[in-house]
């Protein structure tokens, strides 16, 4: 059950140009059923590199060039995908690399490589074709030889050599669990196909590419995005969902003596999230505190003991996740650290009684009673963005203005809707539209309550529910 | 839900991470806005991308093709005042009201509900073994004044927050109900008064459970949908 688009490589939202008008690409296909029939299409063709895909007119428009060809340009497209053969997008080998089409042009040595049309200096009987690949003085592999594609040189002395490109295995390795893992292997360890992470098939899966943007859930390549122990894929086999991909690990094997040392988190390897202790950021994949309950009071488990839970997290295979004890950790991309939980009938819970680090500025100045008479100058929110102007229009379109209230100067924090919750500020971030400021109540502690007693009120279009519990009872039977 | 039973809160949501598991509560609070606690979410700037709140349904993991879940797409997130601990979700389109999904009231700003008056927790939570986080459970518990509340809690209850007696028998929020509603009947419908924020321990016998109470933040909820 392979897709044809597993011999492709999708760049979405992206147009291949050609700036030289005397070629021109093949013509639009117009209701091509999907993708994967525009690249059984372009697959067999020789001279067929890459096709576009409109995705609303459903066409499809077949390229012989790739963005590696000459006079090529790449450029943002509404609704264009375009799709590359593999072959001549990967800068590593597959096998032998007698399928590379890349343009890699030098040899292992650093010489340049002849071109093959030419018989000088070296004189060969290699003539390129489309079959063969062989284009300008290119690496190639026209003869399967095992030390991968080769080229004729412009050396005389030296009639040809390896280009020495690695194999796409060797290309890139993994550190810790390989959660950063962006190579191009995409065959599982037992040699099975990859499936697309971006189909649904052979196997239904959770993992869509625009809901995990930061995984590098691209084509069908290992990847690992759910905290595994290696990076891994769903494979084009219907009876095998997923396997590990062997990939090599970049840190040496670790002794015993070591382990224990880089369990202990003495090693942060590359890219690896700051470590915080008494809280934590993001999701907390880099506290190493020592919280050991989940929020409502439950004593974790120990990592190590698989009782009263089963588990795959053992500190051996998670090295750089530092599970040490029963501390709450965050081994694979929750939402929070957490823990398998001492209690049979609670498998894991959240470790959310240990406070988030603040993501707060400190406050630069103070105002009285709720603000609203504050005239500093401080123009930072409470996150340390900018204010916006009160007489500016971007990237938010005030409400209160200047001319409605002239205590709005400049980009200065104000309070003129009397929030109760401070002086505030328009942010020049597009994406926040308003924030309270990098300020602080003056004397706090001397507020008088904020809260008034209860009096009558009325609602209407809220609140209401139909008791009458006798469809949900059957259906919950 | 700790000492609850399954029950009917058609406007408790559940918020669902990009693999579709229950993570955090929530409550609708008009057809594009959900008030969840702030400590569900790693950032108030990170994309949303893949998260969606779940309504409609009574059942944690619901068939698929159910006919009465809506799933909706969250499409950003603005965090509450600093004390608040409190987080407003705007939707990527409306939630369609019935029968099964309903907007809970606001309560007045800096309503205090009256000790006694009559609650519900709701939410996909743990049980404690009380009952099954398969399905929403509900349960009641009362009102107590902050001053009260204080009493046990040693003065560490502040005004924006608010608490519920603390029964003999174990009742309350637990893991996995945290960003749900604390619902009070008052006048005759019923009223958003109380966030469920993660807390040290769950039902723990005869001790107030703590809330944050909406009322101090209902000028922010109002601004926020106002402006946005």
């Amino acid at each position: 059950q392979r897709s044809p688009l597993n011999d492709f490589q999708l760049l979405r939202g992206t147009q291949l140009q050609n700036l030289l008008h005397a070629v021109v690409p093949g013509p639009w296909q117009e209701d091509v059923a999907n993708a994967e029939e525009c690249a059984r299409l372009c697959g067999p063709l020789l001279d067929c590199r890459a096709f576009h895909y409109n995705r609303s007119s459903h066409g499809c428009q077949l390229l012989p060039w790739t963005q590696n060809s000459p006079n090529t340009q790449i450029h943002h497209s509404g609704c264009c995908d375009l799709f590359q053969k593999k072959d001549y997008i990967r800068t590593c080998i597959m096998d032998k690399g007698v399928g590379y089409r890349g343009t890699v042009a030098t040899t292992a040595g650093g010489l340049t490589c002849q071109s093959w049309n030419h018989r000088f200096p070296n004189d060969h009987r290699y003539t390129p074709t489309l079959q063969n690949g062989l284009e300008e003085n290119f690496c190639r592999n026209p003869d399967g030889d095992s030390g991968g594609p080769w080229c004729y040189t412009t050396n005389p002395s030296v009639r040809f050599q390896s280009c020495g490109i690695k194999s796409c295995q060797e290309a890139a390795c993994v550190w810790c669990n390989g959660e950063d893992y962006r190579g191009s292997v995409d065959h599982t360890e037992s040699g099975r196909e990859c499936q697309r992470w971006d189909l649904q098939y052979p196997h239904q899966h959770p993992f869509h590419p625009g809901k995990f943007m930061e995984r590098g859930l691209d084509d069908n390549y290992c990847r690992n995005p759910d905290g595994s122990e290696r990076p891994w894929c769903y494979t084009t086999d219907p009876q095998l969902e997923r396997e590990f991909c062997a990939i090599p690990s970049c840190a040496p094997p670790l002794t015993k003596q070591f382990q224990s040392r880089f369990i202990s988190g003495s090693k942060a390897p590359p890219d690896q999230v700051a470590t915080t202790f008494n809280c934590f950021r993001g999701k907390g994949e880099g506290y190493r505190g020592t919280a050991n309950t989940t929020t409502a009071g439950v004593p974790c488990q120990r990592w190590d003991s698989q009782s009263p839970h089963q588990h795959g997290f053992s500190p051996e295979k998670y090295a750089c996740k530092d599970l040490r004890e029963n501390f709450c950790r965050n081994p694979d991309g929750s939402e929070a650290p957490w823990c398998f939980t001492t209690r049979p009938g609670m498998r894991v819970a959240f470790c959310y009684q240990i406070p988030r680090c603040t993501d707060e500025i400190l406050p630069e100045d103070c105002y009285q009673g709720s603000g609203k008479q504050y005239r500093g100058s401080v123009n930072k929110t409470r996150k340390g963005i900018p204010c916006q102007h009160w007489s500016a229009e971007t990237p938010h379109k005030p409400q209160f203005t200047p001319a409605s209230a002239p205590q709005l100067e400049k980009n200065f924090c104000r309070n003129p809707d009397g929030d109760s919750h401070g002086p505030w500020c328009y942010t020049t971030d597009p994406g926040t539209l308003f924030d309270y400021c990098a300020l602080k109540h003056c004397n706090k502690d001397q507020l008088p309550s904020i809260l008034k007693p209860p009096v009558p009120v009325q609602f209407e279009k809220c609140g209401k529910r139909v008791d009458r519990m006798d469809r949900w009872r059957s259906m919950m039977r | 839900v700790v000492g609850g039973q399954p029950g009917n809160s058609p406007w408790t949501v559940s918020l669902r991470n990009r693999k579709g598991e229950h993570f955090c509560g929530g409550s609708l609070v008009k057809e594009k806005w959900v008030l969840t606690a702030r400590q569900c979410f790693s950032s108030c700037h990170e994309p949303l991308t893949g998260y969606e709140v779940w309504s409609g349904t009574l059942f944690q993991n619901p068939q698929p093709g159910e006919p009465d879940l809506q799933r909706v797409p969250i499409a950003k997130m603005v965090c509450g005042p600093s004390s608040s601990q409190l987080v407003l979700l705007k939707l990527a389109r409306s939630v369609t009201l019935n029968q099964r999904v309903a907007l809970i009231c606001l309560p007045p700003e800096r309503y205090v509900v009256p000790p006694r008056t009559k609650c519900e927790i709701a939410g996909w939570g743990e049980g404690k073994g009380s009952s099954g986080a398969s399905v929403l459970h509900v349960a009641s518990m009362n009102v107590i004044s902050n001053q009260e509340c204080n009493v046990k809690h040693r003065g560490r209850v502040h005004e924006n927050e608010m608490c519920t007696e603390g029964l003999l028998v174990p009742t309350g929020a637990c893991e996995g109900d945290y960003g749900g509603p604390l619902a009070c009947f008052t006048h005759d419908c019923w009223v958003l008064q109380g966030i469920i924020i993660p807390n040290r321990v769950c039902a723990r016998p005869r001790w107030p459970a703590i809330f944050m109470r909406v009322s101090v933040f209902v000028d922010w909820i109002q601004k926020v949908m106002q402006l946005e």
